[in-house]
């Protein structure tokens, strides 16, 4: 059982490498607060965005934090893929900048597998290869209506 | 494989039924706050049967039907119960170019993916109807192709699929901030349960 | 105690009767569980956005919920003004006509008092009176850049 | 009144001594995330006294200062304290014409609102130094006009310009998703304090 545990965990970690220095241009790492008993230990995600020096989660800010565990997300999908991912509202902290590289991410990713993202920014409404519109109708219904692109 | 329809009738903010037509690649959804984009989120976990009602922001099965629906049975003897219910259509057109050369036999196919002559159809439907009767009691039925099956049925065809409930493919409103804090130990078991 | 408790109560009330409406255009009002026994009773947010039937907070959507804490908020504001309010990105998930309603609220509320609000959205700084720019600079510190507007 | 200025010196993320200048009306503060804007209101908060380490996103006071400047203290027999400080410049010029009619026994004034002949000044800082040695051992003074004084002294005076601690004046980065979250008690209990 610990084998598999460190097969899993060293293939996630490898790809929050990855993934992190994608999306932030920084390097981060999973770390086990204790190595030796793997399935009692917890596990922290430790980085350092760009020209800073390395931080555990508590001390990075608000956007900072979510580009840390949305790493960890996508390389959890990516030891397991699977056909369709659906996100919601997963850019909603992010800077402008932050969104466009995540977009770019997705972009690349939903050549192999389909994507369903729901969004209110602009970069990822622009990024995607169509956009379904939701509104509220009357009587409180959701209607919802197709767009081409 | 793809996911090509999602069809929703009587649940949550969605009265009598609506089509959600799919295509390969990037689609957003997008729309005003309170418009209905997460509960076609939650119509595809229903479906799948990958989420509790809590996962679907519902204290109970119930409070997912339509409420303006939950109204009319309450009418002059009219239909006593009411039902939501979701349908979703995968596109299997890639896989089954591929199970035409091998026999029924041979392949440890999917059910429902074969026709009568045992032809690999391109469709895969997977449908979950819930009925609610007025006293607030209710069944909840999951169908394959039209043809009734348990949950743990379904989650091994849809792991034949690689759609697991425990795979992080679909990540709600707020997920994210929950896997900020939780603690490490919490992380930890989620690589656990991967593994 | 219970009279200045429900001074303080119908107050703050009638702010968000009236704050609800102007952010949301929907009905809203504050609801004691036990309005017998005020300073043991639990306070639940009512509202009713626009065309729906009346909820509770738990069953509302993601931008609904925060319109609604932050007429909660604005109405604990109003009940004891302030000569300054400094907000955190408290626009970050609603939609776009949503932060358009949000930031004229402010810049009308700003030409009593002033504000300080950090935020990433589009129509909140377009709707400002200047922006202050912050940036990482070499060896992660924060440099200010003003912004003449 | 309105804050005319915030002087940050070795503060979180601030190295060395950052002038932000203010105006009175509506100002956004944008920039990429983890560039320092939450930063600037938690030196706010600082200074004036109206929240924990924890509100400052730090478990100890002494984590507040500029991480930079922490390395310096160890090196060879160089300084071996370190000090964060911040100071708020408030300006009263609308208070102060007001003033100017009043005499200063007959008004109640904030301390170091008045200049050695009695004349009211325009502005009024509040400052907090924060110094913490080698060993870790720290030590935290305010200051009001340059003049020592006591946490409750600030808040009585920042209670005469309506600046309260419970006040909610204030929305931090996540305080909407905790009204959200909590339960209705302690909603409630938010407006028990303000009455
Ligand atoms: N004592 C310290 N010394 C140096 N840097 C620090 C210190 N404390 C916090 N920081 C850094 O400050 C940065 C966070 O800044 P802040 O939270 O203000 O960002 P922000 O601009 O609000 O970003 P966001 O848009 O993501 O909310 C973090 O990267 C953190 O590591
Ligand atoms: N059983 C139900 N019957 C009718 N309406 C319902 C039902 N359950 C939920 N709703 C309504 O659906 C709406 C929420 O929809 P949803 O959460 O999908 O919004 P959203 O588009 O994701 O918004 P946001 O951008 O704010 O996240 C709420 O207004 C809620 O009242
Ligand atoms: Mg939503
Ligand atoms: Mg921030």
């Amino acid at each position: 059982r610990q084998q598999a545990f460190y097969e899993a965990f060293d293939a996630v970690d490898r790809n929050f490498q990855i993934i992190f220095a994608e999306l932030s241009q920084g390097d981060g790492r999973l770390q086990l607060d204790d190595p030796e008993s793997p399935l009692e230990s917890g596990l922290n995600l430790v980085a350092h965005p760009k020209g800073k020096p390395v931080q555990r989660l508590a001390s990075m800010s608000g956007g900072e934090k979510s580009l840390t565990a949305l790493s960890f997300i996508f390389a959890l999908q990516r030891y397991r893929p699977s056909p369709f991912y659906a996100f919601d509202e997963v850019d909603m902290f992010l800077d402008g900048s932050n969104v466009e590289r995540l977009a770019k991410m997705v972009k690349q990713q939903a050549a192999e597998a389909q994507f369903i993202v729901v969004s209110l920014r602009r970069p990822t409404i622009e990024a995607s290869d169509r956009v379904i519109g939701v509104t509220q109708a009357r009587g409180a219904q959701t209607q919802v209506l197709g767009v081409v692109l | 494989m793809y996911i090509k329809q999602v069809e929703i009738t009587n649940f949550k903010s969605f009265g009598g039924t609506t089509r959600v037509p799919l295509l390969p690649g990037f689609t957003v959804v997008s729309g005003p706050n309170g418009s209905g984009k997460s509960n076609i989120l939650d119509a595809l976990l229903f479906a799948l049967g990958l989420s509790s009602s809590k996962g679907m922001r519902a204290d109970r099965l119930p409070d997912l039907v339509n409420q303006s629906q939950m109204g009319k049975g309450q009418g002059k003897g009219k239909r006593s119960t009411v039902e939501a219910a979701v349908t979703v259509t995968f596109d299997l057109s890639e896989e089954a170019a591929l199970l035409a050369t091998v026999s029924a036999e041979a392949a440890e196919d999917l059910p429902g993916l074969r026709d009568a002559d045992g032809q690999p159809l391109s469709e895969w439907t997977v449908t979950r109807k819930l009925r609610v009767t007025q006293q607030g009691t209710y069944t909840s039925n999951y169908y394959i192709g039209g043809e009734p099956c348990t949950l743990s049925e379904l989650h091994q065809s849809l792991s034949k699929l690689r759609i697991y409930p425990e795979g992080y493919n679909v990540v709600l409103q707020g997920d994210v901030t929950s896997i900020i804090s939780m603690n490490p130990r919490e992380r930890r078991q989620i690589v656990d349960e991967l593994a």
